[in-house]
């Protein structure tokens, strides 16, 4: 489905900026 | 940690779930926080991912004859969509100063807005899916529901082209529904109603052959062939209500579980 394509997409963008932003968090930590 | 009812949900959404909530606590313990690199890629990527989702949504909506999910996606489009503005309030705003509290903020409130609303979306749209294998397995009950007037050989002929199609869509749907459920207590009760369903299908045929046999010769034991014949379409008809239960159950809870 269409749909599930589209949030698998959302998702894997998301996961990619999430990544980011922890990247430079845990350089402090 | 959420826990996904179906298996496609989960493979969707766990490993984003487990990534925000790493982000969550990195975030906690680095307090006032490094320098955010700047999002504006990753965020942009968010924000033509979102615009599809949107897009594909609205043209589920428009193509979908379920009212619920005509009512119930729009707001988890809704949710999405300011979640993606948050990010990209985010993103504006740890530019103009990387060390942003309230810039972090808004990224993990969008992050998670992404998340729940993406999770709304699936929810709704699997929840869609459960009312089409619902409707199949209620044509199947409709059927039952008239073996009780089949008096002929002709009639019970046509009975059989009816509802034959009828239960092996019901069937394959409800089998690979199961297949879909993690929580499997849930699985396990659509397999093993479905099973019973199987099992007494034939039997019923046959017991309504053997009433009509019995009414065309004028022979002994009509009523009891008649009750035999009820017993059994009964029989199905609650094995087929169980089904129809589990199928809407989304939580764990629900049930009464964990």
């Amino acid at each position: 489905e269409m749909i599930l394509e589209a949030a698998k997409s959302i998702i894997a963008a998301t996961s990619a900026l999430v990544r980011a932003a922890s990247a430079a968090q845990r350089e402090l930590i | 940690m959420p826990v996904f009812h179906t298996k496609i949900i989960e493979s969707i959404l766990e490993p984003v779930a487990q990534q925000v909530s790493r982000l969550v606590i990195l975030h906690e313990e680095a307090e006032d926080g490094n320098a955010m690199p700047d999002l504006a890629r990753p965020v942009q990527a968010v924000s033509l991912a979102v615009n599809n989702l949107v897009k594909v949504g609205h043209e589920t909506i428009e193509s979908s004859e379920d009212s619920v999910l005509r009512h119930d996606m729009p707001s988890a489009l809704h949710r999405v969509e300011t979640a993606a503005t948050l990010l990209q309030q985010a993103s504006d705003m740890l530019r103009a100063d990387p060390f942003s509290g309230p810039a972090r903020k808004k990224l993990i409130e969008g992050s998670r807005g992404i998340l729940q609303g993406t999770s709304a979306l699936l929810l709704c749209f699997d929840e869609s899916e459960v009312r089409k294998i619902v409707k199949e397995c209620k044509k199947v009950l409709d059927y039952l529901g008239v073996a009780e007037v089949i008096d002929t050989m002709e009639d019970l002929v046509q009975f059989l082209r009816d509802i034959s199609p009828a239960l092996s869509r019901a069937a394959r749907e409800v089998a690979a529904r199961a297949a879909e459920l993690t929580h499997p207590p849930h699985a396990d009760t659509l397999t093993r109603c479905l099973d019973s369903v199987k099992q007494l299908a034939p039997v019923l045929i046959c017991s309504m052959k053997m009433y009509i046999h019995i009414l065309t010769e004028g022979g002994k034991g009509m009523e009891e062939a008649a009750e035999n014949r009820n017993y059994l379409a009964q029989r199905m008809a609650d094995e087929i209500h169980e089904i129809i239960r589990v199928l809407q159950l989304t939580s764990y809870v629900e049930d009464g579980g964990e």
